[in-house]
């Protein structure tokens, strides 16, 4: 998926994300350069799967229907008044958005970290079909260890998804970029 | 006489620091001025005047003790006195001597004082309204984050050219298509979130593909791999975009495409992540000849930092700049999309893209730690993002508490979720996601579910059951 993230001088916040499913959707492109999307890979299909669990009837195809999504723009804002902190997250990597969006919550709201600390912590993944908890490169090895002294297997992997932020405080307004990202980038007019 | 009483009163000026008339002109009595036009006349009142006046004028030279013996002769000591001095000029009054042509002047302060108070609280009101709902004066900070530098750029230089915020992400979206073409483009889909701070008000604007009216589920099943085209939904991205720049569009839409169609006819380089992406899938056979004269030229994938060019991107956007969607979702761009999926072995079809709607809702929140949190309702999985924070709320999360508790806390409580997620889906095919995800948000489930996840030890099995959320080789 791909993110877009601004907090401009008007007092609007936005968050975008906008995907093709897979990389490069179904692959198919048109004479005028137009990649076009798999999105029908999101929806739930009666005897895919090789696992314990079943297909959603919730999420099965029908014509005109929008499949689940992954997609979290999400946007935090103080529950009273106007002052306080205003955060912009958005997420990429399917289910794991999920996780790690819920975690860099956690990193600034309970743990009041700033914003561009809590992006580069290390995150993990619960996979809830092969129950194995996945952990990207920044994770810490004492964390690893007590997951794999209670018996959980553990997967490392270089990146679990990228979470990019930008972040209020009254007017002093920041863009931060996921670390893990080369490409990415966040700027802020002074 | 005349001439006797003008030479007193200059002497008198002459001496005395301060204006003689001040002295003098002690408001006249109603009374006085009653006895001099009745009985009296004008010519005894005269009389009884210059007396004073001569009296006065014997004084002594000095200023200050003059005036005190003024005072003293003029003003009795208290009213009960004043009535016993029969030869005193003064008389007592039941009247207020300041209620006669006083009055007059006293109505004209009261009308330019109104006229202060009114001019200054329509001013008030009229700044106070400028602050809430005038264009902001102060032009104070702002940011863009994107997956790509050079977009980056493009939000920013949107943001200095007085677009709005929606502005910038509409042209940074478009950019990010251009250039990170393996993640999103005009062929996709999204959802946007906004939220307007001074009015607390939030629209999530849902742009995600929609499924083909002549789609089968079985067809897709049995040939997905073979036939790439089944995999195709109806493009939103234009549409959503287009719809967002209605409502809170700044700059002319025109514009917008027209500087996204810059970056693609100027150029740009490959990102690292284009790059890996054109590497992971160079081996693939399935991809079209376009697709590999584009990213695979010569046979060799495009390395990160090489200079490439999207003329045709360039001249899509200009042509979805001055012709609308409209150009996109029932034009020449349409036909060749559908031509395309078609040759694919999908089932793409006009109608389609001219059922294709964008859905404007209201996000789903919870209030964690004193903040709002907002995120989009299904068939996005915000009401799970909502389920967790409601859960971890609960719990005694602090930097005093053994790590490893937290660990456990957060991993069960990720587990719970995904599985929840996995049971949402589109609510317009099916009421009962509505009723399913107001019981998910709700504290008293939350508390339910941090009960099991805390009276278990960890690792423990799922409490929740879960639906695949993984389709084909994914």
């Amino acid at each position: 998926a791909s993110q877009v993230l601004v907090m401009g001088p008007d007092d609007y916040i936005v968050a975008v994300v906008s995907s093709l499913n897979r990389p490069f959707g179904s692959g198919i492109m048109t004479p005028s350069g137009i990649l076009l999307n798999s999105q029908m890979l999101d929806f739930s299909w009666m005897n895919e799967t090789e696992d314990h669990s079943s297909p959603s009837l919730m999420n099965s195809i029908q014509p005109g229907k929008r499949p689940l999504s992954f997609l979290l723009p999400t946007v935090v804002r103080p529950s009273e008044g106007m002052c306080g902190t205003y955060l912009c997250l958005g997420a990429n990597g399917g289910d794991k958005a999920l996780s790690s969006i819920t975690q860099v919550l956690v990193n600034v709201l309970t743990y009041n970290k700033n914003l561009s600390e809590s992006l580069s912590l290390g995150r993990l993944h619960p996979q809830i079909q092969s129950n194995i908890l996945e952990v990207d490169s920044e994770f810490p090895e004492e964390d690893i260890n007590y997951f794999t002294s209670i018996g959980q297997q553990v997967n490392k992997v270089e990146v679990l998804s990228l979470v990019h932020g930008a972040r209020r405080t009254n007017n002093f307004i920041i863009g931060v970029k996921d670390p893990r990202s080369m490409d990415a980038a966040g700027a802020t007019i002074l | 006489a005349a001439e006797k009483e003008a030479s007193q009163q200059s002497s008198l000026g002459a001496y005395s620091p301060v204006d003689y008339m001040s002295i003098t002109s002690f408001p006249r009595l109603p009374e006085e001025e009653a006895a001099v036009a009745g009985g009296g006349g004008s010519e005894s009142c005269l009389r009884s005047r210059k007396e004073e006046d001569a009296f006065l004028g014997e004084q002594e030279t000095d200023p200050d003790s003059f005036l005190k013996s003024a005072r003293l002769q003029r003003l009795p000591s208290s009213s009960s006195e004043m009535g016993s001095q029969d030869g005193s000029p003064l008389q007592e009054t039941t009247k207020d001597p300041f209620s006669g042509d006083c009055s007059c002047r006293q109505d004209g302060l009261t009308v330019i004082i109104t006229a202060c108070l009114t001019f200054a609280t329509g001013v008030t009101v009229a700044l106070i309204m400028q602050i809430y709902f005038g264009d902001p004066q102060i032009f104070h900070q702002g940011a863009v984050v994107t997956d790509a530098a050079r977009c980056t750029a493009l939000g920013i230089e949107v943001l200095n050219k007085q677009g709005s915020s929606v502005d910038a992400a509409i042209a940074s979206a478009l950019c990010s298509g251009i250039l990170n073409p393996h993640t999103a483009g005009l062929g996709g889909g999204g959802v946007m979130l906004v939220h307007d701070i001074r009015k607390n008000e939030s629209r999530v604007i849902d742009f995600q593909e929609t499924a083909p009216f002549n789609i089968q589920e079985e067809g897709l099943r049995k040939a997905w791999e073979t036939k790439p085209g089944l995999l195709v939904g109806v493009p939103g991205m234009a549409k959503g975009l287009h719809e967002a720049h209605l409502s809170y569009g700044r700059l002319p839409w025109r514009q917008l495409l027209g500087l996204a169609a810059d970056v693609a006819q100027d150029g740009f380089n490959v990102t690292h992540d284009l790059a890996m992406a054109i590497k992971d899938v160079k081996e693939q056979h399935n991809y079209s000849d376009r697709f590999k004269e584009i990213f695979l030229p010569d046979g060799q994938p495009l390395l990160p930092g090489m200079f490439m060019r999207r003329p045709d991107l360039a001249a899509l956007l200009h042509l979805l700049g001055s012709g609308g969607v409209s150009a996109f979702y029932s034009g020449n761009v349409t036909q060749e999309i559908i031509s395309e999926v078609l040759k694919y072995g999908g089932t793409l079809s006009e109608e389609d893209f001219s059922n294709y709607t964008v859905l404007v809702d209201n996000p789903v929140h919870t209030i964690y730690q004193g903040h709002l949190v907002l995120s989009p309702s299904p068939p996005h999985v915000g009401p799970a993002l909502i389920t967790a924070l409601n859960i971890l709320e609960g719990f005694n999360i602090t930097s005093q508490v053994a790590r490893d508790n937290i660990l456990h806390w957060i991993t069960e409580t990720l587990k719970v979720v995904l599985a929840l997620a996995s049971s949402l889906g589109d609510p317009f095919y099916n009421a009962s996601i509505s009723h399913s995800v107001e019981d998910m948000m709700s504290k008293s489930k939350a508390n339910f579910l941090r009960q099991q996840i805390d009276s278990q030890p960890y690792p423990s099995e799922l409490h929740i059951p879960h639906f695949s959320m993984e389709s084909g080789p994914s």
